[in-house]
């Protein structure tokens, strides 16, 4: 049974994308059946992996023109890309009847093919983070270790827990991870200490480091694993995904 | 006649807020008389100012409870305050008729009282990013020198247009500037090259220089020039802040 797991976390820049990315190739390389699916406007996750030329995305699949289709990375790793196109699905999916469970309906069917469902989202808490959410079992917050970051985290578990009573009961906090951490930066050792005060064990032992590689690895269509198997970046997510998979069992 | 100028860009984290408070800041210590609008739910330029107890916001304004109302933080510098209600707008106002002009429509009755109007946005397209794009005379998009940062330029400036053919012919795209620079990285130099070739004259010849500092003084309810004003970061926004008054003249 595929565990569903979404990287949300309405602040922009955190490092969703990025960790969606880099644990499902690092859980695909462990032997695990990984799909992602790209719930952002932006198709930041799509770019990363240089996907261009498919005629198929999420927001048809979402508007109800096909199932979930996908495109092959690897042996173990299916992508769902994203369209610009995808903007528009806020405003026309918002009066549809139970708009908060079409990706659910989606994913259903194919759900016992994977090991591992990831969802990218968007950094807002508009539909199609709602709708990653109430498909969800669990959602794993990348966090910033920055002030404005902290500030928002007081808002989203108030989303989620408005989720949880109403649209997915088995929706569960998974986890806080820090991102783009530098730990010469006395700013980010106070606010680690703050989010492991305030979460205590969900707390990810792991940090991921900040490490340039991981933003040059995109540029190129690859994962930090293809790119610079031995920088910092890629030691940080294989020990996050290390984790993750512990965190399952 | 205030000068209206917007800061956007939908993809996450690139330094809006941190640009709207510290050009807003520079500003008026430079005897501008300037008010900043924040248009976040995040409400992240509210909290840099550590404002907390106020009875008012952006939001009630805009769904029509009362005129725009501020809260003074210095002689020249006031801030129409928001609020994690915000986020209700997108849909509250979706059916409002000419829903893109509500904020034009509070804007316009005390424009005359600045020099400078300065509106902080979400990482989103949505209702209320066009609103501001709909308000302003010009739109500055801060960039970070980052791949996923640059991808989404080609679908911002597809936006900008449309809503100056139908919404707004005056808005001009005012200027991109470069955040969070960090010249020893190869990535952040070769990004930078390809946004001068694509906008020329456009970009700010000022770059704005990865410094903690800058990060650090929103959790003291502080800009950067009353957190430390010998930073890289308190340097480069005034460089910007006078660059941006030489182009408004
Ligand atoms: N640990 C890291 N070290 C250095 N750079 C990083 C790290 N993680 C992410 N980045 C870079 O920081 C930027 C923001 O990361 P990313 O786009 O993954 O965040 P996001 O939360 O998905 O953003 P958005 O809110 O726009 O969806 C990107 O340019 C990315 O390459
Ligand atoms: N030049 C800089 N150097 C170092 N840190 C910076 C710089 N500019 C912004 N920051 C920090 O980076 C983070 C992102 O900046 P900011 O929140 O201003 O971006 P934003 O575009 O407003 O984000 P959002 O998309 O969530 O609204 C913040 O924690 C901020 O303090
Ligand atoms: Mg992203
Ligand atoms: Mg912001």
């Amino acid at each position: 049974m595929g565990r569903v797991i979404t990287f949300s976390n309405h602040k922009g820049g955190v490092g969703k994308t990025t960790s969606t990315v880099n644990v499902g190739v690092a859980l695909s390389e462990m032997g695990q059946k990984v799909l992602l699916i790209d719930l952002d406007p932006q198709a930041n996750l799509t770019q990363s992996f240089g996907i261009t030329k498919v005629n198929f995305n999420i927001y048809e699949a979402l508007i109800g023109k096909y199932e979930l289709r996908w495109t092959s990375i690897s042996e173990n790793l299916d992508v769902v890309p994203s369209t610009l196109d995808l903007s528009g699905a806020e405003i026309e999916l918002g009066a549809e009847p139970g708009r908060e469970f079409i990706l659910r309906e989606l994913i259903e069917p194919i759900r016992d093919q994977y090991d591992y469902i990831l969802l990218d989202t968007p950094p807002s808490l508009g539909l199609l983070t709602v709708n990653a959410l109430t498909s969800a079992d669990a959602v794993y917050i990348p966090l910033q270790a920055e002030y404005l970051a902290l500030q928002g985290l007081t808002k989203l578990t108030t989303v989620i827990r408005k989720i949880q009573r109403r649209l997915n009961r088995k929706l569960e906090l998974g986890g806080v991870f820090l991102t783009q951490y530098d730990r010469r930066k006395i700013l980010n050792r106070e606010v680690a200490e703050t989010v492991s005060n305030f979460f205590k064990d969900k707390v990810f032992k792991t940090k991921i480091r900040d490490n340039v590689a991981l933003a040059e690895a995109p540029s190129l269509g690859k994962d930090i694993f293809n790119y610079n198997k031995k920088s910092n970046g890629a030691k940080d997510y294989l020990s996050l995904s290390k984790e993750i998979i512990a965190r399952n069992r």
